[in-house]
Formats: C-alpha cells, structure tokens, sequence
C-alpha cells in the first residue's frame, strides 16, 4: 500500500 | 507603505480562486520586487507559492518589506464587490492593521473603497530546494484540469508516468479504472501542444483532491507545466504574464 508523505520530510523549514 | 494598482480585480478574484481551498490564512509579502505569498495546507501535504511581480502593476510601491496577514475567506467576500475590469488598488501603511482596497469602474465614475483587517500569522516559510526534475510535462491547462477531474471521480489517487511514449494518468477504483494516455504533439508552437522533455522514465502517485485544486488556476493561465523527479515531491506550474503561481504537492510512497 502507498502512504502519503509530508512536504515536511521533503523540505527544510527556511 | 504599500500601494499597488492592478489593471484588473479579475487577476486577484482567479488568483483567490485557485488557493483558497488549500490554504484559509496566508502572508502577503510585499516588497519592492512585488507580492509573495507561500503556504501549505492544514495537511501539510501541498504547497502554493506565488509572486506577483512590481513590474505587472499599473502602479506599484512598496517602502519596505512588510507582510500582510490575510484572511483568504474575508479577502474573496471583499473582492466580490469588485467587477472584473475594476481598476484596483491596495493600499497599507507601515504597521497597519488594515488592507485598503479602491475600486475604480473603467467606464464610469463609480468608485468603491473597501477596509479588511489584516492578521498576525504565524508561518513557517519553508526552504524549497533547487530541484534538477527528471520529466517536465507541458500541456494546455484545460487539458490537465479535465483529465484530473475525470480521474476523481473513479479513484482516490493518480499514477503519473512519463516515458517517451507521453504521459499517462492512471488510477484504479472500486467500481472502475481508468488511463489516460497524452501523446507527445509534434508542433511544439501550437498553443495544444503536449511536450516532453525527460532524462528518465518517472511514475509517481498523488492524491486526485489536490490535482482538482491545482487545475483551478487554469482560468489564470493557458499552458500548465507538471516537473517530476521519482520519490520528490510534484510540482505544478502556471505562468502568466505579471507572475506565477506554483504548487508543490507530496508523492504517495510504498512503506
């Protein structure tokens, strides 16, 4: 099965 | 201060239009490039960012960097006042708490002026890496909308994959399936053309909801890029003529 992932985990907080 | 005049209200009604349902707070940041804004969803899943450049207003001053925290729900209800080809101007002084909005008729002696409060908000502007994308998609925005509304209606999520063959939207139902297939066009002047550029095959999976979303911002913007690189996140681009509006939107990934 496919999770939805976080833009979190993809981006850094700037 | 601020003080922007755009030829038209219609430009800001479509711009409300296409973020509206992703995201109910965001900052305005003003300075003298123009107007940004970025923010996510509730979710954490999307991203839209979007710049309105200086240089696309009929007028445009900006002092200093200043944010302007807007509710998104009270700035469409005060934008509705608004006709299309209304002349409009925004207006904030240095630390104000309110956005002032002027809307002037084109063809008569109609002027309209509007007060909103603005917000403290709290946002986390995130770092969004320079990205070398795999596949760049571009296709003609009534297009993309239709097939990502199409797909909705069967399923859940979409499989997008790009080969040299075209790009195909893929997703499965409980009741029924459903492909599209859209083939790289030949004549890459015409306005319908579907263009692909790829260094390699890539297939990802996103959520139909927020691809629905996105395509709202077709009546902004004729063409439609989607950039995807295998396991980041999508990004979906509309370029008009004053700026852009740019959504980031997170892959579904096996565990």
């Amino acid at each position: 099965s496919l999770k939805q992932k976080s833009l979190k985990s993809f981006f850094s907080k700037g | 201060m601020l003080e922007a005049k755009l030829a038209e209200a219609g430009t800001l009604k479509k711009l409300l239009d296409a973020i509206k349902e992703l995201v109910t707070d965001a900052n305005f940041e003003c300075n003298e490039e123009g107007i940004n804004l970025q923010a996510m969803d509730n979710s954490h899943v999307a991203l839209v960012a979007v710049h309105l450049e200086a240089a696309g207003f009929k007028r445009y001053r900006c002092d200093r960097p200043m944010p302007l925290g807007v509710n998104l729900t009270s700035l469409t209800k005060v934008l509705k006042c608004a006709k299309d080809d209304d002349i409009t101007t925004l207006k904030a002084a240095d630390e104000a708490d309110v956005l002032n909005l002027v809307y002037e008729a084109k063809n008569s002696d109609r002027i309209a002026e509007y007060d909103m409060k603005l917000m403290d908000i709290d946002s986390d502007t995130l770092g969004i890496p320079d990205t070398e994308y795999d596949a760049r998609v571009t296709m003609p925005s009534a297009e993309f909308t239709r097939v990502v509304r199409d797909l909705s209606q069967l399923g859940e999520s979409v499989r997008i994959e790009v080969s040299k063959e075209g790009v195909r939207f893929a997703s499965e139902g409980e009741a029924a399936n459903g492909s599209v297939l859209m083939k790289q066009t030949d004549d890459d002047e015409d306005t319908q053309a579907i263009t692909i550029e790829m260094n390699q095959h890539v297939s990802l999976t996103f959520s139909l909801k927020y691809l629905v979303n996105f395509s709202k911002s077709a009546s902004l913007c004729p063409r439609v890029q989607l950039m995807m690189s295998n396991d980041v996140p999508l990004l979906v681009a509309y370029d008009f003529g004053q700026g852009y509006i740019r959504y980031y939107l997170a892959p579904k990934i096996g565990d």
